[in-house]
């Protein structure tokens, strides 16, 4: 089973159609392993992304030197996947 | 196993073969009601189900909605199972419901994506498209949302196996998508069509693949507008409406694009709640709830396509 231990989900605040592009650059680069949840759309829509651990500096590097604001959603995503295996196994039980 | 459709648990995420026997403990409990539908068989072999209410009549005007076609999307499968025993409860006991069903059928398709959702339970929860094999390429799955004959190969879709918005070699190469294409062709006669995805509380109509309004924008913006407001009001979440490519982006081969050029005019996408900070990880206890809102914006869509037949 696939492990997201480590992996974070990004909210990125693009406000214009500029960094809305620069981002739109970040998901080109496959090596990175980046996963959209809520891909580049309009300026200003929430744009979520899970960054797998191994690329998090690289992509936090690339926001901050282009001055995309970002938040961390989810700080681990296999935690919340813990928990959603739990709740499902308990009932279960 | 639960022993009948009240004692299972809707606020808890389910397996493919609980979904699927819930199905069967439906029929089962309400035969006159209730039917259960083989479409089709997926890629891996996986029968594809849709539920039939149906009070009567032959080939009445219907009403389709479908959830789970991206399979990651786990609220909206267990939405949707929500939503077909509600069917089962308010039939004959809400009025504007047995007033649909009394002149309508509704079409449910809960996993649209079978091989997708099963594999989200056994390897990688973050799966999102079909399981297809792309010959010559090492990646796996097409986007079923991108796979419809509308606008398709245009902008709005990648041509690389190895992304999350592949659109397939060709349109309707999915068999899940095919499967729902020659369903409504067959049928002919389906007034409304509601695809139900998450995350991001959007009501969404046609088009996603280009920027022309829809000959219908208005009246499909009017209605949406009501359906958000029916909507937010049992828990207040704010629902944005529009077109998909003013909404949120230029997608191509989308589900309500090809319905509506098949002259279903009541074509829409939701993309359901989270309430900011989970996506696809909604947590279990916030299913009900979401249900509970996305069904009164479904019932004003089909109390609007009951009253205003074309």
């Amino acid at each position: 089973k696939e492990d997201f231990v480590g992996h974070q989900v990004l909210r990125i605040s693009a406000a214009d159609e500029a960094q809305v592009q620069k981002v739109k650059e970040l998901e080109d680069l496959e090596h990175l392993q980046l996963d959209f949840w809520r891909g580049p759309g309009q300026p200003g829509s929430p744009i979520d992304v899970r960054v797998p651990f191994p690329s998090i500096q690289a992509v936090k590097a690339f926001l901050e030197a282009h001055g995309l604001g970002y938040t961390i959603m989810i700080e681990d995503v296999q935690s919340l996947l813990d928990e959603e295996q739990e709740q499902m196994f308990a009932f279960q039980a | 196993r639960s022993r009948s459709t009240d004692t299972f648990n809707y606020a808890t995420y389910h397996t493919l073969e609980e979904i699927y026997s819930f199905m069967d403990m439906l029929v089962a409990e309400h035969p006159q009601l209730v039917s259960k539908l083989q479409i089709g068989n997926t890629y891996e072999g996986r029968p594809i189900y849709v539920l039939k209410f149906s009070t009567g009549g032959n080939n009445r005007p219907a009403i389709w909605i479908d959830t789970g076609i991206h399979s990651r999307e786990w609220v909206t499968q267990a939405s949707g199972v929500w939503f077909a025993k509600k069917i089962t409860q308010d039939y004959g006991q809400d009025f504007t419901l047995t007033a649909i069903l009394d002149s309508m059928d509704i079409f449910l398709e809960i996993v649209t994506n079978p091989d997708g959702f099963a594999f989200t339970h056994s390897k990688n929860r973050m799966w999102r498209k079909t399981r297809s094999l792309t010959p010559g390429s090492s990646c796996v799955g097409v986007d079923p949302n991108r796979n419809w004959d509308a606008g398709f190969g245009m902008a709005g879709a990648s041509s690389n196996p190895c992304t999350d918005t592949y659109r397939g070699k060709f349109a309707n190469s999915e068999v899940e998508v095919k499967s729902i294409v020659d369903f409504v062709k067959s049928h002919g006669n389906i007034k409304a069509f509601i695809s139900i995805h998450s995350y991001s509380q959007l009501l969404l109509y046609p088009y996603g693949y280009k920027a022309e309004p829809a000959p219908d924008r208005d009246e499909l913006d009017q209605l949406a507008k009501s359906a958000v407001t029916a909507l937010a009001s049992l828990y207040g979440t704010k629902f944005k409406y529009g077109s998909i490519i003013k909404t949120i982006y230029q997608a191509s081969g989308s589900t309500i694009d090809w319905t509506y050029s098949q002259g279903i005019k009541y074509s829409y996408t939701f993309e359901l709640r989270d309430t900011g900070r989970y996506g696809f990880l909604l947590p279990a206890s916030q299913i009900v709830p979401t249900a509970q809102e996305t069904w009164l914006a479904l019932r004003t869509i089909m109390e609007y396509t009951l009253n205003h037949p074309y």
